[in-house]
């Protein structure tokens, strides 16, 4: 059976305490080509701001040891993506909706 | 039947479209539905207006829900609306008087093609679906294709990214089609409520620029009763004020260009939640989200038709 689009992502949280942790936020996000759930542009991340950012599951591979190497504090909001999904949409299965 | 329908859950494109279909047959003394264009992929853009025709001349409020795709609580809560207009009309003094002063344009879906998309494709499709000549990304962010400001800060050139603004302002066929009915009816529409998700906020203008609105205390009058009306249902603290200080600068949006169209009073919600869900707001959770959310829309209401 084929894959479903979402298995493995996660969405994470991070709030870059410092310059330094918003540029280096601010590259891995636009080299990696994330999805930012909020803000919706890297152009926004500065220091103190609550960023929350879908990442696929062979981007996370490299981005959250890498995260943690350069000391950024992050959480994960939701670690399995598409049970998340799943759970959304409680009342009526997702297989018949699609 | 209205009471059939289900208002908890998330619909499909077509559920909503066909549910309008039977609220413009069922109730055409409160309902009447017209679109105001076709979008990018040929799909009508529907509207429906509510309100007793009681007299020929009457303000009216424009709600608009899903400008970006992936925020599906938007097009929930503006299904909740309507429903709880038509189900409290004769039984709630305060939504007979709304529905009997005003009209109310109700715009379910506004990025029609987007929201299909995600329904079908990508649940996380946040822009338009028009095609770039010169790019193999598809789409626009439909809040940031609007004239003010255009493509100024917040706002990216580059079509692959989830805010690009287009290649002119406007040129989004959903976007076009929703300036030109609002600069056709400017002098009638008081209130701009556009919903989105997710922060848990009440933000009005500027968006584009760090300045305080020449109506600033009516507007920021208006806010602060609303959000404390909201949290009165359950609790729910959401923020609210300008959306650049608020939120983010972003230019190009359609609640700057409401504003700036001459509509004294126009807000932009970012509805549940704060991130535990984010996008993927459970069903379970419609319900109280819309329940807060009217009562704020409410309370707006009632501001406009005091005199401030």
């Amino acid at each position: 059976p084929r894959r479903p689009r979402y298995a493995g992502d996660k969405v994470i949280r991070v709030v870059p305490e410092s310059e330094r942790e918003t540029q280096i936020l601010k590259a891995a996000f636009n080299r990696l080509k994330v999805d930012l759930w909020q803000p919706s542009s890297t152009f926004h991340i500065s220091e103190g701001m609550v960023i929350d950012v879908r990442v696929p599951q062979n981007t996370s591979r490299s981005l959250l040891p890498y995260l943690q190497q350069a000391n950024i504090h992050y959480t994960i909001l939701i670690s399995d993506l598409q049970k998340a999904i799943e759970n959304e949409t409680g009342q009526r299965a997702s297989r018949h909706r699609r | 039947s209205l009471p059939a329908y289900n208002y908890e859950v998330y619909h499909s494109l077509e559920e909503i479209e066909e549910w309008m279909y039977y609220l413009n047959k069922t109730h055409s003394d409160l309902v009447h539905m017209f679109s105001v264009g076709k979008s990018y992929e040929g799909r009508p853009l529907y509207v429906l207006k509510l309100g007793k025709r009681s007299r020929p001349y009457k303000k009216a409020v424009w709600i608009d829900c899903g400008i970006h795709a992936r925020e599906w609580i938007g097009p929930a809560f503006c299904q909740w609306f309507v429903k709880e207009a038509l189900q409290t009309y004769q039984t709630d003094p305060a939504m007979k008087k709304m529905l009997t002063q005003l009209y109310f344009y109700v715009m379910p879906v506004f990025n029609v093609d987007g929201y299909h998309y995600s329904w079908t494709n990508d649940r996380f499709w946040r822009k338009t679906r028009s095609k770039n000549s010169r790019f193999w990304c598809h789409g626009v962010d439909a809040n940031r294709n609007w004239k003010v400001k255009w493509c100024d800060e917040g706002a990216s050139l580059h079509p692959c990214d989830d805010t690009y603004c287009g290649p002119f302002p406007e040129s989004e066929p959903e976007v076009k089609a929703v300036a030109h009915f609002l600069r056709k009816h400017r002098k009638q529409i008081k209130a701009y409520l556009s919903f989105h998700a997710y922060a848990q906020m009440l933000l009005y203008p500027y968006s584009y620029k760090y300045a305080t609105i020449p109506n600033f205390s009516c507007v920021e009058s208006a806010a602060y009763n609303a959000v404390n009306a909201l949290q009165s249902a359950y609790g729910v603290r959401y923020r609210y004020g300008p959306a650049s200080s608020t939120l983010y600068v972003s230019s190009g949006s359609s609640m700057d260009w409401a504003y700036k169209n001459g509509i004294p009073y126009a807000f932009a919600f970012e509805l549940r939640d704060t991130g535990h869900f984010g996008f993927l707001l459970p069903e379970t959770l419609i319900r109280p989200t819309c329940t807060e959310t009217m009562l704020a829309v409410k309370n707006i209401t009632f501001h406009l038709l005091k005199k401030c």
